[in-house]
């Protein structure tokens, strides 16, 4: 389901060239679990972006569903992420004057819903936050930010999550819950990526994919349990 | 050192009341190195915040270094913010429209001092970031803001570093690297607490404090190998 082809991302910054993605290949399954995992500043959020559609690379090419993404335009592209992706960023990026249920509302608003509410609740709940559904971001602790920020990347019921570190700022009990939450979503037959730190996280991937310096370094299956 | 007396913090949302922190009381010696643990949502930033100067409780009493901080103007609140403490924040707080290195200069700045470039530079060296000095926040990944966010906090060489999750966007090997600087800084005699959801770092720590629903449930001395 998801292509991606000899893929460079470049930063030109002051005079020096950083290669954030050098000559990236590889492909997910529709219906996998895939974990992405690298030190810090190797290149794993840069890859989620472009995957995710917010982002194009320099050179190289992405078939998302067949399709090369980078001959569509900016609103083809918008579409296409509100349809079939959910996206958990690393640094949640929720909008700051609204609620976490209006955060969770817009991707449905966004895909023409006229009654977001009801869904809204519902995946604020299945990640423990019912009773915080009227605060702002700035009146929730950072583990409840970015479990709003996996309610909003799941309320669309879409095709494809992209979850680049959900579990970072969540202690561990908290955080299995939401990696159950994965898991069932996968299990329904979505497919997910994650980036993350945390071993456990990976260990429940049926493959990781490691990254350093902008390079794929290995892929490797692992019996899952 | 620092002294927290039956430390209550309250927050009023539509009509209900949350107890962020509830009678709190404990007490961290100098040159201690104190890990604080606890589910997400108990309270742990909340607490960092009021030990940090940047809140105040609405009831309770804070006595730093012997002196009660609630009788402090704002100004002379800050001041002895500067001066005696380093805050790394869960999300960072970096200011966006000015480099790694001018971030991490102001606090000396602030203290009055008319250089701060090479202390500044060093203390990104210490965090691995030489080459990422000219960055702007939205040009490093998450686990450089967060490293800058470290060298922010130990730039002025504070009596008190509050880690507000320090480690929490980065690799394993990356994160043991901040915890040796930790150690280091311990050994020099500096008072250290660090919020973290990783038992890993928590086990560094010769006292462990578990808060949950913001009360104090365990506070229990850990042999340190
Ligand atoms: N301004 C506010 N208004 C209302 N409630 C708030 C406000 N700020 C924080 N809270 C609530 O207070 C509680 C404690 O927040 P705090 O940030 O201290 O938690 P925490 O232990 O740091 O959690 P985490 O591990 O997720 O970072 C949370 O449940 C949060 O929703
Ligand atoms: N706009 C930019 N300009 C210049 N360099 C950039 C920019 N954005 C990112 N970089 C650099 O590209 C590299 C890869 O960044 P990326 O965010 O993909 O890393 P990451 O693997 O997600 O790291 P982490 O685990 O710390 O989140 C980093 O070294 C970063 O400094
Ligand atoms: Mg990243
Ligand atoms: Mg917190």
């Amino acid at each position: 389901i998801i292509e991606v082809e000899s893929m460079t991302k470049t930063y030109s910054l002051g005079g020096s060239t950083i290669k954030a993605l050098d000559n990236v290949t590889f492909g997910v399954e529709s219906g996998e679990k895939v974990a992405i995992t690298g030190p810090s500043g190797s290149g794993k959020s840069t890859l989620m972006h472009i995957i995710g559609c917010l982002d194009r690379p320099d050179s190289g090419r992405y078939l998302l569903d067949c399709e090369d993404v980078s001959r569509l335009s900016k609103n083809a592209l918008a579409q296409v992420r509100n349809r079939k992706i959910g996206f958990v960023f690393q640094t949640f990026n929720l909008l700051p004057r609204i609620t976490a249920l209006e955060n969770v509302e817009l991707p449905l608003l966004y895909a023409g819903h006229r009654e977001a509410r009801g869904s809204a609740e519902e995946a604020l709940s299945i990640v423990g936050l019912s009773d915080r559904i009227g605060h702002e971001p700035n009146q929730l602790s950072g583990g409840e930010r970015q479990r709003v920020a996996v309610a909003r990347a799941i309320v669309t019921n879409p095709a494809i999550i992209l979850a680049d570190e959900p579990t970072g700022n969540l202690d561990t009990k908290t955080g299995e819950e939401i990696m159950r939450l994965f898991k069932e979503l996968n299990d329904q037959g979505r497919t997910i990526i994650i980036v993350t730190h945390d071993p456990e996280v990976a260990a429940h991937c049926s493959r990781q994919i490691y990254i350093r310096d902008g390079r794929i370094r290995d892929s490797r299956s692992v019996p899952t349990g």
